[in-house]
């Protein structure tokens, strides 16, 4: 499977809703410094619940939401196209928790599998029709509300209202986890370097 | 534990020693600090760039090191391979030439499946790519994406490309 | 003890407001945690990119962190000035736009008579430079000094620079 | 005054000896991944005792010494040439231990003025005759011998043999010192964005 298109509304320098298509194979993303290239990547670890907002460069979840624009909600909805070829674990490969997340997975199954009902929400034009889409594609989207009380996050798959934990399972099964090492962000390279030659050896530990 | 950990290990090296060759044209290995038992100690690279004495990785050039650090992670994934990897500005401290070994395996594992999606300056990876989505911002600070360009058509609105480098 | 201390901020912080207006085009400043005990408090870097909000240096993109960092240092080495500089691949992060001003200040610089002399793979800085040490090595690792390029004179020896970027 | 030449002997990866002439004004080094400019760079922070090993990437002093060559010596020396408008303070500006040094200083004074007579060492082609040595120029030098107890390092000053506190104290009367921010290392720039507050206000509190 890969991303299909990236939706961004509101979210860090995006104000108002931003589309971004993807396509197989090999995508650059370039600009001038501080234009939002990062930002992107930023938007993809956000809605995928891949990492803590410090590693967004945010002190907290609020700080995502656009400055500029009025609005007090950010939302980020990442598109993926499945392809046949895709290999699916029955179970995350890297869950540490993976005797908790059988039970789980079954309920899963039966909520999303792929005959669940879709709902609908804001029209998505660039989404094939409906009877495809449980087909063919997988969303996962994350919103945040700021309220006088302090930020909310919820989270959706295929649509519906779904749990951070979920979603990792979920997306476990096609081996995308925040213990895999498939975002590189700026900066990091030095980082393998820098680490103490233990916590290196720890990297094995984590994926053995 | 001990026997994944063990697999685990001779897996990546095994990649490790692949990549590297490749990328920086020289002999890499990863090394346990305590091979007997593992959890006990750490685990170092060592890289010989062609011509050069074995060294540990924090003796390296600048460009060096990335490339080391970039053989490293790219071995990590070769081992748990997802569907598609995200790298931002990982090419940096390369030269031209290492900049063009860089574009060129990316190129090579998104023709094998998977998909990438790289943020660079750096006009070799720009020219290996399929498509470039261009990023600039507004007068007041907000990002606009201008467009993705297909290479092969119509370089269009993609001034910010021309801007850098 | 205290005098010096808030006669040297005042001094590096006029130097950083107008060195940062001057390389970032915008508004930049630095600030005392604790203004009436700073021996208490910490000092931090806020700047404010042209059409965005104030925001602290952590915030901020790659590049406009290494524009806010340089701007710092120079503000440093204005209040303490060097008979000269080494300045180590400080444009890495930059786009083209931000390296070419960068080395326009450099050059700005030496003309009022400190001398500078700084590693860069960029085109703009070896550009704006007076001359430029060409660096090679052979093949068995043995660095090579191939020449000073004087520029405006013919460039020579000098084919390591041809092959960065 | 400015750097008038660097030569370099045997230190890190330049094996035998290299001069590398500098001007006054604004220099570029450039070149390939892993060729050496860095080491260029921190041959002057070795030759003027601005830094430790571990900031010269080396885990001892030995590791400086050439490892292709057999030779178990290393040595740096950097030629500086005076100017008529050079600011020369009477004591080093921000030696921290500026009463211990006025006495060092007058003795430097006697030994390294401007009349002293220079001893002559190997023969240096690339420099005036020795009449106009001392009045034009500045010679900083450091070698490093290995030998089966260790390694040794020696300074000298103007051809003639010091010591590291000497040659603070006269180097410090024109500004160059380690507690200057006159050479950004290689991956220098992120420690300002990374350090925390406390340590970048004590940045204003060594400078003051
Ligand atoms: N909540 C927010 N509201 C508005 N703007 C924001 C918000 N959060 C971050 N930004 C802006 O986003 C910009 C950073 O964008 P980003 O890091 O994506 O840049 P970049 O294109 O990666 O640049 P570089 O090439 O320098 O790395 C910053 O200038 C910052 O002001
Ligand atoms: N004692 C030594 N003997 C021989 N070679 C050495 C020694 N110490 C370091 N080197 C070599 O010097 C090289 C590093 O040089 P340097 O850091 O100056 O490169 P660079 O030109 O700055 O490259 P980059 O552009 O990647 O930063 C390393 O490849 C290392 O092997
Ligand atoms: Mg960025
Ligand atoms: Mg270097």
């Amino acid at each position: 499977m890969y991303i299909y298109q990236i939706e961004i509304d509101n979210f860090k320098s995006f104000s108002g809703q931003t589309v971004i298509p993807f396509r197989k194979g090999f995508t650059t993303v370039s600009g001038p410094n501080g234009s939002g290239k990062s930002n992107i990547i930023d938007s993809i670890l956000f809605c995928l619940g891949l990492s803590s907002s410090r590693v967004m460069r945010a002190e907290k979840l609020s700080d995502l939401v656009n400055n500029l624009s009025k609005r007090k909600e950010a939302k980020v909805r990442i598109v993926f196209k499945k392809e046949p070829h895709d290999r699916v674990f029955e179970e995350a490969l890297d869950s540490s928790n993976s005797t908790q997340s059988t039970v789980l997975e079954q309920a899963s199954q039966l909520v999303l599998g792929e005959n669940a009902p879709v709902k609908k929400h804001a029209p998505k034009p660039e989404l094939p029709a409906e009877s495809a889409l449980s087909q063919d594609f997988i969303t996962v989207s994350r919103r945040i509300r700021e309220s006088s009380s302090g930020s909310s996050s919820t989270y959706y798959l295929n649509e519906q209202v779904s749990t951070l934990t979920d979603i990792h399972e979920y997306l476990g099964r096609y081996n995308i986890s925040p213990g895999c090492f498939n975002v590189m962000m700026q900066g990091d390279v030095a980082g393998f370097v820098n680490m103490s030659s233990v916590e290196r050896r720890k990297i094995i530990d984590e994926i053995a | 534990k001990l026997v994944s950990f063990k697999k685990a290990f001779e897996h990546v090296d095994g990649n490790f020693k692949a990549i590297f060759q490749e990328l920086a044209d020289g002999q890499g290995r990863l090394v346990l600090t305590n091979p007997e038992q593992p959890f006990t100690g750490g685990m170092t690279i060592e890289a010989q760039p062609r011509g050069k004495k074995m060294q540990r990785i924090e003796a390296m050039s600048g460009g060096e090191k990335s490339l080391t650090s970039l053989a490293f992670v790219f071995s990590l994934q070769r081992y748990l391979p997802a569907p598609f990897y995200a790298l931002d500005e990982v090419d940096m401290n390369l030269d031209g030439i290492n900049a063009e070994k860089l574009a060129h395996m990316v190129k090579r594992e998104s023709i094998k499946g998977a998909q990438f999606i790289v943020v660079s300056l750096r006009k070799p990876m720009i020219d290996h790519s399929d498509q470039t989505v261009g990023v600039t911002q507004r007068k007041n600070g907000i990002t606009k994406v201008t467009g993705v360009n297909l290479h092969g058509e119509e370089l269009g609105d993609v001034e910010a490309i021309n801007e850098v480098n």
